[in-house]
């Protein structure tokens, strides 16, 4: 007697109904279990624990495989992040927490406010940069958002500034001019640095369900993302739709926003991800 | 979409002409997938499922639909049972004491501070004098958010600045109760009837605001407490949803962002687990942009 509690029907149906709960989707879902539970039986491992520890595995190594990378960024010149998502999901708050973590580093990072639409965005972005040291370009209400990021490139070229964090207005992926506008503020930015916007992070509520899948290939098309942030993952959702962005798009995660803080930020650990999933 | 897997499940039936025991296994795991896909909460769907199960077998071959158009129709009934009916979408502004207060409730970045305009600009179509208040004193440039969209419904706002500015850095929930009670106050001298609260979003499951929530409910007495939530939550709907109405017995949900192509399958979750009728739905970012709640629209898109 080995001690270890063999796997039963009720396990295998539990550790599904966590991963859907965990809006990782009902036919990826029932694949791993399946593929889990034949492996198993191959293996002779049928106690719970491996179980649930081949599950954890399967997921851990879909987010691994998702190997999209930043752009290189050419010696000496700053490197272009941009956040962008649908409306909503942390962006503006999430810059305030990247700007705390590179300004831990001794870095120094410049602002851009390119969301002119929303009701108070600059300013808000504006008190982000005040409480964490950072300036903000900015310009008027309604100006156009690629003229806004040139000013930021530009000067953040001529201050020799390490970062350049660009905030963009919420969009709904289904809204083709606002996408268009996104594409044109990445041809902008090409234009002013070489390879510019190096990094380009969809910003995903971990709360989103399998929604979340259209706005990752959406936004790959528009503004070629080249990575994802999760927010809100301080709540009870756990955020599992990353799993199938991983999966279609080959986009991991970076970094994860746990809180409304400045330093609710960590830069994103798989295995711990996938265990809060499986429990 | 559905009806088209359905009839592939019935055509691998070799021509079955009612809905059986047999036939029923692999329609119903269809219809499973399908509404988890379209982000219905798991509980939800085991419930739905099964009431359909009970409902479709044996029944009678209707004339004019295939047994997969037929199970289409049950589905459709019971889907729109569950969401209820279109008494939804009238704002409780009736009060014995003017104002009637309107308390918004979510999470973060649910649209609560939009709406709160939006809501204004629909009182006022009507012949209300809505005043707008935002007891946000936590997120950067919330207040000045709601500022610039009381101007453009146009509608009176009350700012509250002194109370913010003696609060110094002691923004806590003393001064969102007493900013609370300054634009009631306010509201009666200035002549208006309503008075809609924008709030801050908060976590369910943070103690603390969540208490604050409960003691603004008790200092205002509000006749509606909306509930204000993201149509692309997925299966934490039913979480955040149950506890926001275990602690706030809210009357009202207003389901934002559905100008996207999110399925909205949380607008069944959210329903079912709290009892409570979806009145209003947000389209867009505009301050027109929000519309009666029509179970009918809503279905259709869970359906795809
Ligand atoms: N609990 C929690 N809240 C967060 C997190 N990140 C952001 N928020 C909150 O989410 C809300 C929306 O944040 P914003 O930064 O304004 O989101 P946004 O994407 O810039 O919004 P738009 O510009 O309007 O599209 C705010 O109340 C933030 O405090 C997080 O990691 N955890
Ligand atoms: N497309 C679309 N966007 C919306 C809708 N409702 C709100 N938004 C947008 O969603 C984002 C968040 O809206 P807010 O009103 O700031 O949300 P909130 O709940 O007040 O956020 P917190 O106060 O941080 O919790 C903004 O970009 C809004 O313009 C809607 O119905 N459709
Ligand atoms: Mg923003
Ligand atoms: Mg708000």
């Amino acid at each position: 007697f080995k001690g270890r509690a063999e796997v039963s029907e009720a396990d295998l149906k539990q550790l599904e109904a966590a991963l859907i709960g965990a809006d990782i989707g009902a036919r990826t879902a029932a694949e791993i279990v399946a593929r889990v539970r034949q492996a198993a039986e191959e293996r002779r491992e049928t106690d719970l624990a491996s179980v649930r520890r081949a599950i954890e595995d399967e997921l851990v190594g879909i987010l691994e495989r998702a190997t999209r990378r930043p752009r290189q960024v050419p010696d000496g010149e700053p490197l272009v992040l941009m956040l962008v998502g649908v409306n909503g999901t942390g962006k503006t708050t999430t810059i305030g927490k990247l700007t705390q973590y590179y300004r831990a580093q001794g870095r120094t990072v410049l602002l851009c406010a390119a969301d002119t639409f929303r009701a108070a965005a600059t300013e808000q972005l504006q008190a982000w940069g005040q409480r964490t040291g950072a300036e903000v370009i900015h310009q008027k209400p309604g100006a156009d958002p690629s003229a806004v990021l040139y000013d930021a490139l530009a000067a953040a070229k001529a201050r020799k500034s390490d970062f350049v964090i660009v905030d963009t207005a919420g969009r709904l992926h289904t809204k083709s001019n606002l996408m268009q506008e996104l594409a044109k503020m990445r041809r902008t930015a090409g234009r002013l640095i070489p390879g510019a916007p190096h990094e380009v992070l969809l910003v995903l509520d971990a709360t989103t369900g399998q929604n979340g899948l259209q706005q990752a290939r959406q936004f790959a098309q528009a503004a070629d993302v080249t990575g994802l942030i999760v927010t809100k993952l301080d709540g009870t959702a756990r955020g599992g739709i990353v799993i199938a962005i991983a999966r279609e798009l080959g986009l991991p995660v970076r970094y994860v926003g746990t809180g409304e803080q400045a330093d609710d930020f960590v830069p994103f650990e798989p295995r711990r991800f996938v265990e809060a999933i499986v429990g | 979409t559905l009806t088209d897997r359905l009839q592939r499940v019935f055509k691998s039936l070799r021509g079955e002409a009612r809905l059986t025991e047999a036939n029923m296994a692999e329609t119903l795991e269809e219809i499973r997938l399908a509404l988890l896909e379209a982000d219905v909460a798991q509980s939800i769907v085991e419930a739905v499922v099964a009431d359909i199960r009970v409902k479709a077998l044996g029944q009678e071959v209707m004339a004019a639909l295939s047994p997969a158009e037929q199970v289409i129709k049950i589905l459709r009934d019971e889907l729109l049972d569950v969401l209820g009916g279109g008494e939804a979408a009238r704002v409780n502004v009736k009060s014995s004491a003017p104002p009637a207060v309107v308390l918004m409730a979510g999470l973060q970045g649910s649209g609560k501070t939009t709406t709160s305009a939006k809501l204004a600009a629909w009182l006022k179509k009507r012949g209300h004098r809505p005043m707008l208040v935002s007891v946000d004193v936590y997120r950067p440039a919330a207040r000045e958010q709601l500022a610039l969209l009381a101007e453009q419904v146009p509608a009176p706002l009350f700012a509250g600045a002194e109370l913010v500015a003696q609060a110094g850095a002691a923004l806590g929930t003393a001064v969102v109760l007493d900013l609370a009670k300054a634009a009631r106050r306010d509201a009666v001298r200035s002549g208006c009837d309503v008075l809609i609260v924008d709030t801050a979003g908060r976590l369910h499951i943070d103690e603390p605001l969540m208490a604050e929530m409960r003691q603004l409910k008790q200092a205002l007495a509000p006749g509606e407490i909306l509930f204000v939530a993201d149509a692309m939550v997925g299966q934490d709907a039913v979480h955040s949803a149950a506890e926001f109405h275990r602690q706030l017995s809210f009357t009202g949900v207003v389901l934002t962002k559905l100008d996207g192509d999110t399925r909205g399958g949380a607008a069944l979750s959210i329903r079912r687990v709290t009892g409570q009728p979806i009145k209003f739905i947000g389209t867009s970012e505009r301050l027109d942009g929000l519309e009666v709640f029509h179970p009918d629209r809503i279905v259709g898109r869970i359906l795809g």
